[in-house]
């Protein structure tokens, strides 16, 4: 564990919980893409059905858990709870359009032809582009509240975090895993138009609105 | 090792 591996995990649990405490607080979940949190919950499941068959901690277990257990929550809250604040019309993005090809990918490219390590690699894809539903939502309603804005910026960061963490254990451990670096940096350019809108217009206390 | 690394990460 190094330090960018710390925080791209907290930053990522921030995330999660920002996102749960604003559908809560605010009992709505107006401008969230529920494509999206289906598409993360999907990387959750298939990431760490490996809590069935490999311990590597108890901080890497209870951050498996938590992960699964809110994106379950948020769906819950999205499509039962908080069912008549879903913003269904703008979140049309065709999830099976990138489910698909990163089913298909994963069955291509992996370190090893068997159903974990080909669920695991599936998910490292699907993750990296799970957010175009939201994002695809906010540029239809052209703005996005600034909480939601935290929340992306969060949730941005911690594989942008990740990457910093992966050129440390190049150096430090040896280590690199090319599929998940790849998949990482697309993740992260993904993000790259939010972020500049992040930083020039939310953070100084504007909201975060699409030129038109 | 290099599986473990893997599933060491989130």
């Amino acid at each position: 564990m190094n330090i960018f591996r710390l925080l791209g995990d907290l930053s990522h649990l921030l995330a999660i919980i920002v996102l749960l405490l604003k559908i809560w607080t605010t009992r709505s979940c107006a401008g969230i893409s529920g494509k999206s949190q289906i598409l993360f919950a999907i990387v959750y499941i298939a990431r760490y059905l490996d809590l069935l068959n490999t311990y590597i901690s108890a901080y890497n277990t209870i951050m498996k858990f938590v992960f699964i257990s809110a994106s379950l929550a948020t769906i819950f809250f999205m499509y039962v709870k908080f069912k008549a604040t879903y913003d269904h019309n703008h979140d049309s993005f065709r999830i099976e359009f990138l489910i698909a090809p990163a089913l298909v990918l994963a069955l291509l490219i992996n370190h090893e032809f068997s159903p974990l390590e080909i669920l695991w690699t599936f998910s490292i894809y699907l993750e990296s582009v799970a957010i175009l539903p939201q994002l695809f939502l906010v540029s239809k309603t052209g703005e996005a509240e600034s909480i939601t804005s935290h929340y992306l910026f969060a949730l941005g960061s911690y594989r942008g975090l990740y990457l910093l963490n992966w050129v440390y254990r190049y150096y430090a451990e040896d280590h690199y895993d090319l599929i998940a670096i790849v998949a990482g940096v697309v993740q992260t350019v993904l993000y790259c138009d939010f972020f500049y809108l992040y930083i020039t217009k939310v953070l100084k206390g504007k909201k975060l609105q699409l030129p038109a | 090792a290099e599986a473990n690394n893997r599933h060491d990460e989130l």
